[in-house]
């Protein structure tokens, strides 16, 4: 408890504040919370994931933070929520409820090269940090290299492009450590791939302007998400799919999720206000982290009453 | 750190599909390393721009030239990346 009860959860950290904070949060509720090594980065990180879990195997929610690392935000957001939802169980009836029949897997730094990057180096940088072989621009966005319309026109060919779709589907580790994880469970049911800035809650699909099979409930379920979103704050989300709402995107988590199984797959664009972007001020963290809470829960327990 | 000074946040407006072109051909002109927070989708969505002190007035005219709306979202980048550091250090030092 002194470790992560004296942690400020309104202030942006390092990747190695985070990692070490993890270490206490499993210190804290070693019957709920476990720390799965899912891989390594590019540079030679460790990639954890989070998994919170009453026992035995049960379908699982996957939740991811941060892909492209000046998002800090996201990453502030996803932080809370780990400490969010290992308090709440026992105490909150509804997370105990979704505990009880599915298991929470968090993680909380998709991209930690680049992550540590923007603390070191580059505020601004977005992307991994691979080099590219015949290039002297680095990294590959990793929301462009999953393997659904992987390559389209929804992203670049060019490394020197924040949306460099990489070499071929999975070049990146930080991407292949998620795709052989979730495809190695076998049971996750919604993946949630958390993102800022501008507010919005998509689906699928992105590279494609078909309409996913669910489509009439994957928009009923984001306009409820989105409305519990704004009952905390009145922060307004648009939502629909990633092509109809924003523009196509080829390559991205929440199409490769849609497409390998997992029906309930949304990408959140976390609060900006319109006048910060990136730069979100700190003091933004923990209303930004309540209000993603209530849409999160809204996806949670509709996924724990609607098995399939 | 590599230092963001004198850079603006850019929010264009564009009206019509015609300007949102536009908006992606300054995209595509990668000698100017502009920034593109929130690309260029439909009319109704504000395009948010970084652009690099050096070739602000670059931007601009083209901006305007172009009959293309917008408004100075961040003045200097760097002087809120200087506050965030600010808070960082003062958040690790209570």
């Amino acid at each position: 408890e002194r470790i992560t009860g004296s942690f400020s959860y309104s202030t942006y950290h390092t990747i190695e504040e985070i990692y070490s904070w993890i270490d206490g949060l499993l210190l804290e509720y070693p019957k709920l919370v476990s720390r799965i090594d899912i891989g390594q980065s590019y540079e030679g990180r460790p990639i954890y994931a989070l998994k919170f879990s009453t026992g035995g195997n049960k379908p699982a929610i996957w939740i991811d933070t941060g892909i492209h690392s000046r998002e800090w935000i996201t990453q502030a957001t996803g932080v809370w929520t780990a400490k969010k939802i290992a308090s709440s169980y026992g105490v909150d009836s509804s997370l105990t409820d979704i505990l009880d029949n599915l298991d929470i897997i968090l993680e909380i730094v998709t991209n930690p090269d680049g992550y540590a990057y923007t603390h070191s180096t580059n505020r601004m940088w977005r992307k991994t940090r691979s080099i590219n072989a015949g290039s002297t621009c680095v990294g590959v966005d990793p929301n462009r290299n999953w393997n659904a319309g992987f390559g389209g026109p929804g992203s670049s060919s060019n490394p020197c492009s924040e949306t460099y779709h990489g070499a071929h589907p999975h070049s990146e580790p930080e991407v292949y450590s998620v795709v052989d994880f979730i495809l190695a469970h076998g049971n996750v049911k919604a993946m949630l791939s958390i993102h800022s800035y501008s507010q919005m809650l998509l689906f699928p699909y992105g590279y494609t302007n078909d309409l996913a099979p669910d489509h009439e409930e994957l928009t009923e379920l984001a306009k409820q998400t989105a409305n519990a979103l704004a009952s905390l704050h009145g922060t307004q989300y648009t939502y629909g799919t990633t092509i109809a709402t924003i523009y196509r995107a080829d390559g991205t988590a929440t199409d490769w999720a849609y497409n390998n199984g997992i029906k309930y797959s949304y990408t959140f664009e976390l609060r900006d206000t319109g006048r910060y972007g990136f730069i979100l001020p700190a003091e933004q963290i923990i209303p930004t982290a309540e209000e993603t809470w209530l849409a999160l829960m809204t996806v949670m327990e509709h996924v724990k009453n609607h098995p399939y | 750190q590599k230092t963001f000074v004198g850079d603006q946040v850019l929010r264009a407006h564009a009206k019509d599909n015609a300007q949102l072109d536009v908006l992606r051909e300054l995209e595509a002109m990668k000698h100017l390393q502009v920034d593109f927070w929130r690309g260029p989708s439909r009319p109704n969505l504000p395009v948010d721009i970084r652009v690099p002190n050096a070739v602000l007035q670059q931007v601009k005219v083209f901006l305007e030239s172009n009959s293309i709306d917008y408004s100075i979202m961040i003045e200097d980048v760097q002087e809120l990346l200087d506050q965030e550091h600010q808070d960082i250090q003062s958040a690790t030092l209570r």
